[in-house]
């Protein structure tokens, strides 16, 4: 629970996603996960949302260590944390 | 929208697209939700969604059917996802932007009976799809990156988004790469500017594929009267429903009706909660000395507390003057700070003062002004891209409102609301949007963008902030439909612009289609760089030069396409102020037939003066002799 509380939402953003991607787009995501967390049921545990149909990328509760690994991944183009924004 | 389409010259029905071509336009909107049972979205005449639409209703709590009008709902709450969920619109803001985008027209529409007219939409004719992304505690990047994903593939033709934020590296900003992917798929995303003006680099929505919205006045000014006992009469601002049921009321000050002994929290003169007596304020007009910012906003300031004493009405000093007529739960007016400071001379000057507020009333103004709170340019994201790229009503506007509102600031419920902000200024331009591609189905996201802005009304203003408030100035969707010429930006064009912005070719190359593996083939150095000061085929120009020196040159390189009738020659016209010199070269264009492309350069060289306080304004106008005038400005801006 510790180690949970510690997580916190980021977007894993990998780029465009081509046709028909969007049906292997979930377990791309939790193969990669998998790979940088080390442990496959954490990465199911922790993956919020596949995008997948336009925009390729996932939404996981990760920890600092897993967003730096995960930014040096080829496939990725960016890993941000989850802001909120406001109505102008 | 009872008076900004008309302030628009965007007249009803006169300048309607067929509707059956209108009707074929789906506008997705990220916000709120909406409100289906408004009459906004009644869909009397409606045939079924257009074949194109792949999208779904997703019903749910006051939310329990889509119509032909409001043909998608869908919702996005990942982080807290509740049972009770819905895209009902329990805030009013998401119902207010979609009929201004493409509400049916409902007459006698009004606020109190105030601003009464007919309220419209700019496309009526047009399919609304919804799509939930804000809830109470904000609009979050993931949310809107679900709603962005799905909305493209449920075929929208246009997206709008009056939401914003920190302003991050476009890889970090989820609008930022949601319409990137939009636009690679045809779609252009009309986003708001932002309301942290007027101060400079206050301006949010920074990427140049997106089209970022000022906010700008029309010619309808909100004004509260209030009348002193000594017959003096003066002006405030407020939107205030209320008829005066006496002549006069006693009154007081926050001040006066202070029950705070020595060292008690609370200023009274500015009505502070708890500072004041209920039998000191009972039946009392009250005059507070205190902006309502300080107070926290309208739904908790100083006409919520003066209610909750049962007090007659009030009366707000101003720290500083606004353009932004606020609802009072009271009879209620908010007053410059000269004329707050009159009222309490007169209060203290009398045994017996008194005072009546008047019902608001509407009165002509001169306009577009750009609004005081509307984010400024430039930019630090891509320095050298104009924001906002141009401006349209944000200011008192009243359009539709959702039952459901759970803090509503009015005393009883109504289907109408008057609000302000660059939110109410994005779906102006987004419906303009909209209304150019019912009539150009197949031009890009970026030549529609184009024809608005280099056929949008330049504003006259003193403000020294010049385009860097207003872009290329206010939308005029009458003449957008003909622009004459169009800049236009392709996906390469704008992967071309990401390399020379510093961004890495690996990243750039997952941007692109196909395979996993043609994704990764992008190379930076592979491709042509844009030439000139932005390297970016933009409708307008912008450098933001550096901080030493006096003497500023920059060139810009464009490329515009024909998209008149037949053969057409233009000439270019240039403005600059005295001692800097604009050159076009060539300065004559013939084009033979529609779909030519021709290229030119604008060199602009002079030196910035002291009196220009680091903001040179120029622009460059073609002109056809036969209407079409493509105008562009030029702005180079000096920090420090």
């Amino acid at each position: 629970q510790d180690e949970f509380d510690k997580r916190e939402p980021y977007i894993v953003y990998m780029g465009d996603a081509a046709e028909k991607y969007h049906v292997e787009a979930s377990e791309n995501h939790h193969n990669l996960l998998s790979k940088v967390i080390g442990d496959e049921s954490k990465a199911r545990e922790v993956r919020m949302y596949s995008y997948g149909k336009n925009i390729d990328g996932f939404v996981a509760r990760l920890l600092p260590n897993e967003v730096e690994m995960l930014s040096r991944e080829e496939e990725v183009v960016s890993v941000f944390k989850n802001t909120q924004r406001q109505l102008h | 929208t009872t008076r900004s389409w008309d302030f628009l010259g965007f007249v009803e029905s006169k300048y309607r697209r067929s509707e059956a071509i209108e009707s074929n336009i789906i506008v997705g909107v990220l916000d709120t939700g909406i409100y289906i049972d408004s009459p906004s979205f009644d869909d009397k005449g409606f045939g079924p969604p257009p074949a194109k639409w792949k999208g779904k209703c997703v019903t749910g709590n006051n939310l329990t059917r889509c119509n032909n009008k409001v043909i998608g709902a869908r919702y996005y709450h990942l982080k807290r996802p509740n049972y009770n969920d819905t895209a009902a619109d329990y805030d009013g803001h998401g119902t207010h932007i979609t009929s201004t985008i493409a509400g049916v027209a409902v007459s006698n529409a009004n606020l109190f009976g105030i601003a009464n007219g007919t309220a419209r939409g700019g496309v009526p004719s047009a399919r609304i799809a919804t799509y939930k992304v804000c809830w109470e505690e904000g609009c979050s990047d993931m949310d809107m990156l679900a709603a962005f994903d799905e909305a493209i593939s449920d075929g929208v033709d246009m997206i709008s988004i009056s939401i914003g934020g920190a302003s991050l590296p476009f890889f970090e900003d989820p609008i930022a790469i949601g319409s990137f992917h939009a636009m690679k798929r045809g779609i252009l995303t009309t986003c708001s500017a932002g309301n942290n003006g007027p101060g400079l680099y206050t301006v949010s929505n920074l990427a140049p594929w997106v089209m970022t919205v000022a906010a700008n006045s029309v010619d309808r000014k909100f004004e509260t009267v209030v009348k002193l006992g000594n017959g003096d009469t003066t002006t405030g601002i407020s939107v205030n429903g209320f008829n005066p049921k006496k002549k006069m009321y006693p009154l007081t000050s926050g001040f006066l009706a202070s029950n705070v002994t020595a060292g008690d929290y609370g200023e009274p003169s500015a009505c502070e909660p708890g500072t004041m007596g209920e039998d000191k304020v009972m039946g009392k007009v009250v005059y507070c000395e205190v902006g309502r910012e300080e107070a926290g906003g309208s739904s908790e300031g100083q006409d919520h507390i003066i209610r909750s004493l049962k007090g007659a009405g009030v009366i707000v000093q101003l720290l500083e003057p606004t353009d932004m007529a606020t609802s009072t739960l009271i009879p209620g007016s908010y007053v410059l700070y000269e004329v707050g400071t009159k009222i309490s001379d007169y209060i203290n000057s009398t045994k017996n003062p008194q005072a009546v507020i008047f019902k608001t009333r509407t009165t002509k103004m001169l306009a577009p002004s750009i609004a005081s709170f509307s984010a400024r340019g430039p930019q630090r994201i891509s320095p050298n891209i104009l924001k906002p790229d141009i401006s349209a009503p944000g200011l008192n506007i009243l359009a539709a409102y959702s039952k459901l509102a759970t803090v509503t600031v009015y005393a009883e419920d109504t289907l109408f609301s008057i609000m302000s902000g660059t939110s109410m200024a994005c779906p102006h331009a987004a419906a303009a949007a909209a209304y150019v591609k019912s009539f150009h189905p197949d031009w890009s996201p970026a030549a529609i963008k184009s024809a608005l802005m280099t056929t949008a009304t330049p504003m006259r203003t003193k403000d020294i902030e010049a385009e860097l408030s207003y872009g290329s100035g206010q939308i005029n969707p009458r003449r957008a439909i003909h622009p004459g010429l169009v800049y236009d930006i392709t996906e390469s064009s704008y992967l071309s612009f990401l390399c020379k912005e510093g961004y890495n070719s690996t990243s750039i190359g997952l941007l692109l289609g196909g395979s996993n593996e043609t994704k990764k083939e992008y190379r930076c150095v592979d491709h042509k760089q844009g030439l000139g000061s932005d390297g970016l085929n933009y409708p307008s120009m912008h450098k933001q030069v550096g901080s030493k020196g006096t003497n500023v040159s920059e060139t810009f390189y464009r490329t515009v396409r024909s998209v008149g009738y037949g053969p057409s020659t233009y000439v270019a016209r240039v403005w600059a102020p005295k001692g800097v010199r604009v050159e076009v070269e060539p300065r004559v264009m013939s084009f033979v037939k529609p779909g030519e492309e021709k290229h030119f350069k604008v060199v602009i060289d002079g030196v910035m003066e002291e009196a220009m306080r680091g903001i040179l304004s120029a622009s460059v106008e073609w002109d056809d002799s036969r209407g079409h005038l493509v105008r562009s400005p030029i702005l180079l801006f000096q920090a420090g």
